[in-house]
């Protein structure tokens, strides 16, 4: 083969109850989201440029967790994680934490191809945006109704169940993990 | 959590993922895709992108142990996909996406369903949720 393509939006318990228009518009994204690659990599394109302009495409949908459309925090807000790496060589560029990078993917790639180091977090990762032409957004443009609401009903929960700490105490017996702790 | 990954024609390999974290998250808590050889990996044998329970994902190191699998049994991608998923990983936690360096792909998950797409230059093409 000359190239090939996977992507996926996410895994989990996804309710067969959909409307078939739901499910219809998740389909066609999903197409919509190859056809970018496709068009990429049937030209000639590199694999680093099909990556990351499909999931640019994935990031500015709001159907999906990562970019528009990210969940929100305990303390409301956004924190967005990328990561990108080339097999051949092993570089690879990752940022954790961020809150005004409006195409994580994008500035993951920025640190795999300029810096000498890896992985940034937080305030840092911001900070080295800086330097780049980079799109910022403020915590706003993040919101979505749906994940508003999923929140909510998150903290709803919490409160039933008693402050569920999300740190995991040392001494906690048994199964630590909590289901709720899927991303 | 997005992903994707692809190989081209110069056999360049590539692995990319992208999240918005966990609903209700708390502490600064980090999860799998920006700890390269869990959520996000490529070598030169394969590139993995993962979605699902983060702290299952990085104790598993997802993405090297299908990479290691591969190259040190060796296995194809489907073996090593498959052997995460279904040996190491437990139901319920896990989806991934890889293809490897001849273009062979893999998409599969453990868990009830997963936002999943694939193509390539000899025409297969397919986009799925469960």
């Amino acid at each position: 083969k000359d190239w090939a393509l996977v992507i996926h939006g996410g895994a989990g318990t996804i309710s067969k109850e959909k409307p078939d228009s739901v499910v219809k518009a998740y389909k066609s994204d999903l197409d919509e989201a190859l056809s970018v690659g496709e068009k990429i990599l049937k030209e000639g394109g590199s694999a680093l440029d099909a990556v990351e302009s499909v999931i640019n495409y994935l990031e500015n949908n709001p159907k999906f967790n990562a970019g528009k459309g990210a969940v929100f925090t305990h303390d409301g807000g956004h924190e967005l994680d990328a990561a990108i790496m080339l097999g051949n060589n092993r570089k690879a560029g990752t940022i954790t934490g961020v809150k005004t990078i409006k195409n994580p993917i994008s500035l993951a790639r920025l640190v795999m191809e300029n810096s000498k180091h890896i992985m940034f977090a937080g305030e840092g990762a911001e900070e080295y945006a800086n330097q780049f032409d980079l799109e910022r957004v403020n915590q706003e443009y993040f919101y979505t109704e749906s994940r508003h609401k999923a929140w909510k009903r998150a903290i709803e929960e919490e409160k039933q169940d008693g402050a569920q700490s999300s740190v995991i105490e040392p001494g906690i017996p048994g199964d630590f993990f909590d289901e709720k702790k899927l991303g | 959590t997005v992903g994707a990954v692809a190989v081209d024609k110069d056999g360049q390999i590539v692995a990319g993922t992208s999240t918005g974290g966990m609903t209700n998250k708390k502490f600064g808590r980090v999860g799998d895709v920006p700890i390269v050889g869990a959520g996000t990996y490529a070598s030169n044998e394969v590139a993995v992108s993962m979605t699902g329970w983060g702290e299952k994902i990085m104790q598993a190191v997802s993405g090297h142990t299908v990479s290691a699998y591969m190259k040190h049994k060796p296995a194809t991608v489907q073996e090593a996909g498959n052997y995460l998923l279904q040996d190491v990983l437990n139901e319920g936690e896990a989806g991934m996406i890889a293809v490897d360096k001849n273009g062979n792909t893999y998409l599969n998950m453990n868990t009830q369903g997963m936002f999943r797409g694939t193509s390539d230059s000899e025409g297969n093409r397919k986009v799925a949720i469960w």
